[in-house]
């Protein structure tokens, strides 16, 4: 199950459609500072369910709306998909027989979120059970964020045991 | 869940001292538990970087906590390996020698799962077949730019 | 104390917004009280980089928000201006473009106090009259040795 | 006053006795991870008074001696001096008309510090009391130690204003 594209709009500096194409098998990001690079980690964890606004640098979960800057207007909407290239069948259940995959979350000024699969409305229920046994989910270790290395580093055993039950 | 936890120390373990001596390009680290009782017992981190006694995580350097976390954090990904692996500017204190070495496990690691690495180090820019430029010429707003290796470096210093 | 406290949050505040544009390259950016009473009150810190909205420290990025901290430091620094300022590797989370301004900064400074700075970026290696080593040959024996800064590049990449 | 040399033997990670000189407005310092830069940091809080072994990474302040490596064997004691030169005489006090001062600290095994000013032994206060007004201390904003900047960028409301009490 390889990620093919990541397509943003309305989310966080994304305000416009975007699309990040992923087409090799070691991807760098770059750019100055400040300029969205984690804001694209924040889609990824975003799309896969994540429900805390906090850990999404947050305030409330109104935060990822693009809400402005000083040449445009804050907007009504944000929309994340993830785009997956399942043709080794590698999701479980009932998508394995799909080759390809499409996950969408949108959220709209009103505080609803609206998840799709292959364009498919599903509960968000629906969205954790299909990624369960791939080692992907919203706060699965396969995203390592930015100042993560610096959190383990000082963290104390008690805190160390919870990182490894998580994992469990 | 008790078995579960023990499991997944006892495999965390082998991961993690399996990495560290190939981030640090030799010495040994391991996990050890604080207690007895499986259900109550933390874990601290025991790490030996080549040369050196072996110390808590604490007595070592910044570059040095920074690979040793690393490393751990390379270990719990093996657990449930995922398709990608994101990581947002772990080389960041690390010095030259250090990154070619995780560059290294990187290209290991892309062997069974896509690598996506958000940095501002050059080395680890080469390191990557493709590289994605993210600009925010209008100020503000984010937009995604295609860029080789020299551009990169370019994008960075404007 | 109470004056005491008026006085230095009032003259940091000052110092902050007047190193946060220098840094960021325009941008502005305050301190704020989080109640009326000066003897409980905390602190939050409210800042601007260039082209973007206002905002607190939590939602800006982590390179922006450390150049704000440094900001910050180099208020505290002003407060009380001590014969020399030594920093640890502040630089590290920086683009080069912040790290020229950075550099810009020290100097400005160093007319006042003599400037130490450990780092491992390449532009702040060149903006120091005087390189100083420290290597480990023999492992876990530290020794320093003199380098300019072709040398000083190597030596970070042995 | 400028730092002219740091004269450091036994301490952390610098067991041979080594001169550590600044002679430039801008002094940078280089070297690979865990080669002992900060070691340097360390060493100039502890002759300027530092009492807690936690805030120079130590569990006990014994900590700060050489404790060996794979070639050589722990040694006895640490000794760390700071050479300023005061020609200008910006130190108040009784030390005002001295051209060169000198802080040394020793500390033995039995736990006992020894603090000297141009080789004379004082307590820990005549050395805090003579860096009174110059803006240095164990603890001043004049010193910016590794990962004292993610801190700050992390810290509650009520933590920043400890730091600004602490610069009143
Ligand atoms: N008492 C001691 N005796 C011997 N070695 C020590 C002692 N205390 C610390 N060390 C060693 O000093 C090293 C750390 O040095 P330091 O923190 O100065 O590195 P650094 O040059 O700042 O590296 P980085 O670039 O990673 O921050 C550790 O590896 C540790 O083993
Ligand atoms: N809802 C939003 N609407 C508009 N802009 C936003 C929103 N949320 C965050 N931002 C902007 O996104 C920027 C942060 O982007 P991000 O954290 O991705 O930067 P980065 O490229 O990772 O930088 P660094 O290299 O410093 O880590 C902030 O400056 C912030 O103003
Ligand atoms: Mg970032
Ligand atoms: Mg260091």
């Amino acid at each position: 199950m390889k990620l093919k594209k990541i397509a943003v709009s309305g989310f966080k500096s994304f305000v416009d459609q975007t699309n990040v194409r992923f087409s090799a098998q070691i991807v760098g990001v770059v750019g100055p500072n400040g300029c969205g690079k984690s804001n694209i980690i924040d889609a990824v964890r975003w799309v896969m369910g994540e429900s805390s606004a906090k850990l999404l640098r947050g305030d409330s979960m109104e935060d990822v709306i693009f809400n402005g800057s000083s040449t445009r207007k804050p907007v009504g909407r944000a929309s994340v998909e993830l785009l997956f290239d399942n043709s080794l069948g590698r999701i479980k259940g009932y998508y394995q027989s799909f080759s390809e995959i499409s996950v969408k979350r949108i959220l709209g000024r009103d505080g609803k979120s609206d998840y799709r699969i292959n364009d498919k409305r599903v509960r968000r229920k629906d969205v954790l059970d299909m990624f369960r046994g791939t080692g992907l989910g919203p706060r699965s270790y396969s995203i390592i964020e930015q100042g993560m290395v610096s959190r383990i580093v000082e963290s104390k055993p008690e805190e160390l045991r919870a990182f490894v039950e998580e994992a469990a | 869940t008790r078995v579960r936890f023990e499991e997944t120390y006892t495999i965390l373990n082998k991961n993690f001292s399996n990495y560290f001596p190939k981030l640090f390009g030799g010495g040994k680290a391991s996990l050890s538990l604080t207690s007895d009782d499986w259900l109550t017992t933390g874990i601290t981190v025991l790490a030996q970087p080549p040369g050196k006694r072996n110390s808590t995580i604490h007595l070592l350097s910044g570059g040095e906590k920074a690979l040793t976390a690393v490393s751990l954090l390379f270990g719990l990904f093996e657990l449930n390996p995922a398709p990608f692996c994101i990581m947002d500017e772990v080389d960041a204190p690390l010095d030259d020698a250090n990154v070619d070495r995780f560059c290294d496990t990187l290209r290991s690691l892309s062997q069974h799962a896509q690598i996506i690495v958000i940095t501002h180090n050059k080395i680890t820019m080469q390191a990557a077949n493709n590289l994605i430029g993210v600009t925010m010429n209008e100020p503000g707003v984010s937009r995604i730019v295609s860029v080789d290796v020299e551009r990169a470096i370019e994008l960075v210093e404007s």
